[in-house]
């Protein structure tokens, strides 16, 4: 077994495309899952790094997706062609089980195509991931669903809204900007922040569905930010990367 | 570990405070676990300065972020804490202005601490509360209760928010951590995050550390 030190996080390594085989086959089918019915990617090509620590492992990967047009009449909705996308995934392997923890999937750009996958690489935001690695995952994981509660929104994104989504959305809103004291510069800036909301609620939805413990979400005084300010703001991404000074390890003695 | 304990209830831990606009979270997570320490050692609780580590330590990156490794350095080296009233927090970088005279507070060293939640919880319970860091998945949205979620949503590959450990017990049979933030009292339970134990749930467990005071 290794030492308690040895059990920290190491440093990115290359890897060979044999070991990421795997976890670029487990994020292919994970990708395909939340692909419409009768559409399908195969994998391009595939580079990345991986990082360990005790007995698991983190695989950064850069990957090219073919995604096949649709060919079942029965099932296809629109005349797709084929296209190429550029995708990094971030996947993890511990316990003998793989999980997609990030993914980010751009189509190609015609310039830069054969330039290379990193500089290619499409990146259409946190938000954007965030929102696809969650509907995934919940569609993954049905019965986590908490069913004591009701929802305010579908659970899936296929469900039609309720009619009076937008009252209640408004509603709720207007209860943030007087519980939070928040106000805005213009009319356009409200609007955007409102929709804001609407996403961030039905993303703490997601969430609370997702939930094993006795946690309730909703809304807080960051209601109206976007994941992405609100990493940049209040989150610390240093802490990531774990290279700061190493400390003695205190040895712990059981003491009946 | 005994079956619950809670640092509050004993005096140890000072009001939640509010890092603002700021990622300063590293540095409310050390001064909370110094001002711990130095509760159990001195037997004064007093109120430490975060905008002196935000300005003065220099191998972190203020509100860029930072990590309680070296902040515990940068202590060492400063020569010690100013308490809250003499160094306040302005919730953004300014030059240093750090004064040896008001020193209050001095560290000898520091510990990481171990991976395994049950020897956490008996580190705290005899030591005081413990600097941790988390993966901050689902706080943006956290209201109460004792959040657990799924593995692969709340990862320990990405840490990203120091807090403090101030207890540990059990509601309704469901294992938690009380996490003190920094979020300010209008978030959470009056500022604090309740988060399920014995689980390595969203990293909790992986950079635990604390200050040494002789």
């Amino acid at each position: 077994a290794p030492s308690r030190r040895d059990a920290g996080a190491q440093a990115w390594e290359p890897a060979s495309p044999e070991l990421l085989r795997r976890p670029a086959r487990f994020a292919l089918d994970t990708y395909n899952r939340g692909l419409a019915a009768g559409a399908r990617a195969v994998l391009g090509t595939v580079s990345g790094r991986v990082r360990r620590a005790g007995r698991g492992s983190l695989y950064s990967l850069k990957v090219t997706l073919e995604e096949l047009p649709c060919t079942d009449p029965m099932v296809c909705q629109l005349p797709v062609t084929k296209k190429t996308l550029l995708c990094s995934f971030e996947v993890s392997y511990e316990l003998g089980k793989h999980a997609l923890l990030k993914q980010d999937c751009g189509p190609v750009d015609t310039k830069m195509k054969g330039a290379g996958i990193a500089q290619g690489c499409g990146d259409p935001g946190s938000d954007f991931i965030q929102g696809l690695a969650l509907t995934s995952l919940f569609q993954s994981y049905p019965d986590d669903k908490n069913e004591t509660s009701s929802p305010l929104l579908p659970l899936s994104d296929r469900d039609p809204l309720p009619q009076d989504f937008y009252v209640r959305m408004a509603s709720l809103f207007k209860y943030f900007i007087t519980t939070y004291n928040r106000t805005y510069e213009t009319e356009e800036e409200a609007q955007w922040r409102m929709s804001i909301f609407i996403n961030n609620m039905i993303k703490a939805q997601k969430i609370q569905a997702l939930d094993r413990g006795t946690a309730q979400y909703g809304v807080t005084k960051f209601s109206d930010l976007t994941e992405e300010e609100f990493r940049t703001i209040y989150l610390n991404p240093l802490l990531k990367e774990e290279l700061g000074k190493k400390m003695r390890l205190v040895k712990f003695v059981g003491d009946p | 570990a005994p079956p619950e304990w809670d640092w509050r209830k004993k005096g140890a831990v000072t009001k939640v405070k509010n890092q603002g606009m700021c990622g300063s979270c590293w540095a409310f997570s050390v001064t909370g676990n110094v001002e711990g320490q130095w509760f159990l050692k001195r037997g004064d609780l007093l109120s430490l300065s975060e905008q002196e580590l935000v300005d003065c330590d220099t191998v972190d990156k203020a509100c860029m972020g930072g990590l309680p490794s070296n902040a515990y350095s940068a202590i060492e080296t400063l020569g010690g804490l100013e308490t809250e009233d003499d160094y306040s927090y302005s919730g953004h970088l300014q030059t240093c202005s750090f004064s040896a005279q008001k020193v209050k507070v001095y560290i000898n060293d520091s510990v990481e601490l171990s991976h395994n939640e049950q020897e956490l919880a008996a580190w705290l319970a005899k030591n005081g509360p413990i600097s941790i860091a988390i993966n901050a998945f689902g706080m943006q949205f956290y209201r109460h209760g004792i959040s657990h979620p799924l593995r692969p949503l709340c990862s320990r590959w990405f840490i990203d928010h120091a807090v403090l450990l101030v207890g540990y017990g059990n509601r309704s049979d469901v294992p938690f951590w009380a996490i003190k933030n920094s979020w300010g009292t209008d978030w959470g339970e009056e500022g604090y995050y309740y988060l399920h134990r014995g689980s390595g749930a969203c990293g909790v467990n992986v950079m635990a550390s604390s200050a040494v005071v002789n």
